[in-house]
């Protein structure tokens, strides 16, 4: 038997949507540790990465490990149905080929539930070393969606270049060039508005612009975003999900010719 | 894509 309950539904709306651009469909692995998801876009350029703790819903409940494969399209269908303040529970039995998903609003006066069908997913699962970049550097996400919005209108690339000073993204194309620096803040008010650059050795990688824009899809789970770098090693992009754990994408880098 | 690295240039299938 497998049952989370979360009271506001928000944040499963909010990761649902930080992935469903990327991925068609995905695994969501239970076990009593929480929620996992490890799973490559179509073109295995790109991966995401999600972990929900258990200890973050408010109620959790998984007798045996179990695997759900799971067509994004259909869950997007039935968390439309949810109202932000519903309180959702998903529950499945164990080796189930479907899983509910009840919402009840807060006074309790309407419940629904909503019966979707599992499908089988043979993923392909890749192991990611731990590694020490390069450089870490951390900004307000509703930022970094900006600039990645803002430089795909001058090339399919963009050049992040990352020196102590600060970090410089980049991009070239028919209308021109395009270039935006961010120095570290030297002293914020808030912490979530701060640019912050951890720097063993300079780092200058190119990457596709189009997966960039698709991963800031979950700049409303988090205020900042982390991006480690080492040279001619996949980019990652962090976010923390509050009281949960986070989604990280990994993106492999374009290499000039 | 010219010049695109692959996720399996650099991570293992495990």
């Amino acid at each position: 038997m497998f049952e989370a309950r979360l009271v506001q539904c928000s944040m499963l709306k909010k990761v649902l949507e930080a992935i469903k651009e990327l991925l068609n469909e995905a695994t969501f692995d239970c076990s009593d540790a929480g929620i996992q998801l490890q799973a490559m876009d179509n073109s295995h350029v790109s991966l995401v990465s999600l972990n929900l703790r258990s200890d973050g819903f408010d109620k959790y409940r998984c007798d045996r490990n179990l695997s759900m494969g799971i067509n994004l399209a259909s869950m997007t269908k039935i968390m439309k149905c949810a109202g932000n303040d519903d309180v959702l529970t998903i529950k499945a039995q164990d080796n189930a080929d479907n899983v509910m998903f009840m919402f009840e609003s807060q006074n309790q006066e309407k419940v629904s539930d909503y019966d979707m069908k599992l499908i089988n997913l043979d993923q392909e699962h890749l192991g990611i070393p731990e590694t020490d970049y390069s450089c870490i550097i951390k900004m307000p996400s509703g930022e970094f969606a900006r600039i990645c919005r803002d430089l795909s209108q001058f090339g399919e690339s963009v050049v992040i270049s990352c020196t102590k000073e600060g970090v410089k993204f980049s991009a070239a194309g028919d209308v021109g060039a395009a270039n935006i620096k961010l120095a570290q803040t030297a002293n914020v008010d808030k912490e979530e508005e701060a640019v912050t650059i951890e720097m063993q050795e300079p780092v200058t990688l190119t990457f596709a612009c189009r997966y960039l824009n698709s991963f800031t899809k979950a700049t409303a789970l988090s205020p900042q975003v982390q991006l480690s770098m080492s040279a001619d090693v996949p980019l990652v992009v962090e976010y923390k999900i509050g009281d949960f754990g986070h989604i990280r994408y990994y993106l492999a880098p374009k290499i000039e010719e | 894509m010219s010049g695109q690295k692959k996720l399996s240039s650099f991570f293992k299938t495990v």
